[in-house]
């Protein structure tokens, strides 16, 4: 319905623009509905400026800033509508280390209402897990696990 | 409610019976390229009912079934089954843990289980309907589509907008 | 024949002339997100002849123009300068030393140099021709687009291959 | 021409399967021409199988071995027909640490005939690089160059 759509998107506008200041440390993101007249069908613009930047089409950014801004973008949503468990395949990976510190530290005001299970190959991200699953292959082929649970993460 | 348990069995690199615990907090899956990692986001999205062979990176279904390796023959059948708690009924069963089990033969034949008794994928699709789990776009983004949330049509991007509805 | 400078000069995100000399063996770019990498490597492009504005990863030409920052207004002009050896004359000048400018203002008008010498667009695309600079596509590999070998179609992968010939 | 298409690519293929043997430590791969009929208008097939894996479609190779994969092909075109210079932005993203070395390690085969540019965010790759550029945008939206010359790669 025209209203539900709208108080949802309002809301993951006003997350989205937050997320983005909290993951740049500043600038300022905005959602746009194309057709503001037809709420129903109307597509959706992305609108992105990292601090000290000017405004320009999202087009422009580096690889990182889209992925950082991808970021806050899916947080947005799932703080509306959370979902029990949230799968990351090796999101970081375009990242460099102060925004994968900037990532993980936002990730933990979620782990409240979510599990979540991220694949990745970087040591920052893996630091702050609880557990470790290592995959192996030890015989070609074959995919085997090993479960490493860290102590310290029992707070 | 939450995740507790998946246990893969012939689905992909994983030809042995292979339990993954979900724990709270973060769960950190690490290890060297082609090790099997993504495989177990695909068995999970397997067993929440995806059905396209594309979407799991296969040309046909069948290729999610253990193919073989230089030592070992392929297998017959992949199954795989997400076990998760049910607090107050989040799911209309009246279990407080409930298990979902999918298995599939090579001719493409598959059975569905809830709790270990046969049903149709229908019944497990249902059993999922007002909960958002298995359909929520943005609670499982795979390897490499991070930037399609932004490369995406203004129209294309709507429906993330809509299943947050 | 080798590079042996770039200066770029109101290009993207260098306001101010920058030089960039290229050296044998290998070069490592480093830096943090959005620091300026991979518009090096534009520049690159477009001092080669680069027409795609969307190649470029712009909507509009005019978009390779350093456009402001917080404490700067737009420029009005973008300039890049590529020099390179030129041993036995591999390029079909009289130099041992060739430098292509290429320089672009806001209303789309456009100036191309060979050793500071006025010429048109066309003269420098004539003067690569044969040598496979700035044709060849996998001598630039962007920025997460290696995986595109694989997964474009077996026709539009062909285009490498002719390239080779 | 026919004759130099085939060549051309018999001699890519030769080298494909060659590269693709010293970055994987083994296994095989093979481009096939679709309509070998038509030689000047058919499509190319790719075949990869990593060691001590059956042979699968390629969209089944995970994020890794496609991203070596790749870059085996790209380089087999590369000793065909070198460039000058070679730009690489970050294709090492995906890779984990003995692939990253594998990779590194191919490159000082192809350093004699060309320059080799590459944006990177890995250590190991800017440990074996002769000169680094760090690029820097301590000024917002301004980028600035700082060069570090290592002495070590003066052989
Ligand atoms: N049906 C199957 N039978 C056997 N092996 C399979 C099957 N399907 C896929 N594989 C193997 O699984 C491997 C890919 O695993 P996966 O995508 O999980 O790797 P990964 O750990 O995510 O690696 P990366 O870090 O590179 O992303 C491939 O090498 C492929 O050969
Ligand atoms: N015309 C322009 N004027 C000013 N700044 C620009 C212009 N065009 C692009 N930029 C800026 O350049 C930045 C992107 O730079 P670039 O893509 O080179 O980053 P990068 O160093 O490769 O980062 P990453 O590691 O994330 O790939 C963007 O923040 C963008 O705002
Ligand atoms: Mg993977
Ligand atoms: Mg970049």
């Amino acid at each position: 319905t025209r209203s539900q759509f709208m108080d949802t998107f309002t809301r993951v506008r006003g997350h989205f623009n937050e997320l983005f200041r909290t993951l740049f440390g500043g600038g300022r993101a905005e959602l746009v509905l194309i057709d503001e007249a037809d709420v129903l069908e109307s597509g959706i613009d992305i609108v992105a400026q990292p601090p000290g930047k000017k405004l320009q089409t999202i087009s422009l950014l580096s690889g990182g800033e889209r992925a950082l801004t991808a970021i806050a973008l899916l947080f947005a949503l799932f703080k509306v509508k959370p979902s029990p468990f949230c799968l990351l395949d090796e999101i970081d990976a375009p990242l460099d280390e102060s925004n994968i510190d900037r990532f993980i530290r936002l990730l933990q005001e979620f782990i409240g209402n979510s599990q979540f299970i991220i694949v990745t190959h970087n040591k920052r991200t893996i630091a702050m897990a609880n557990v470790m699953y290592g995959v192996t292959m030890e015989e070609s082929g074959v995919s085997k696990l090993v479960t490493v649970r860290f102590a310290k993460k029992t707070s | 409610m939450y995740f507790k348990r998946l246990e893969v069995f012939g689905f992909k690199s994983f030809p042995e019976k292979t339990d993954f615990i979900f724990e709270s907090g973060i769960t950190a899956i690490v290890g060297p390229n082609g090790c099997g990692k993504t495989n177990i986001a695909d068995a999970i999205r397997w067993a929440l009912g995806e059905q396209s062979a594309l979407a799991l990176r296969g040309s046909r279904m069948e290729d999610i079934i253990f193919n073989g390796s230089a030592d070992r023959k392929p297998l017959g059948m992949a199954e795989v089954s997400l076990t998760m708690s049910n607090p107050e009924n989040f799911l209309p069963l009246e279990y407080s843990e409930v298990t979902i089990t999918r298995r599939m033969f090579r001719s493409g034949e598959s059975h569905y289980f809830i709790n270990r008794t046969p049903c149709r994928l229908k019944d497990i699709s249902e059993l999922f309907m007002d909960t958002g789990i298995g359909t929520q776009a943005y609670s499982i983004i795979e390897q490499g589509k991070v930037d399609l949330v932004l490369s995406s049509k203004p129209d294309d991007r709507r429906y993330l907008f809509e299943e947050a509805a």
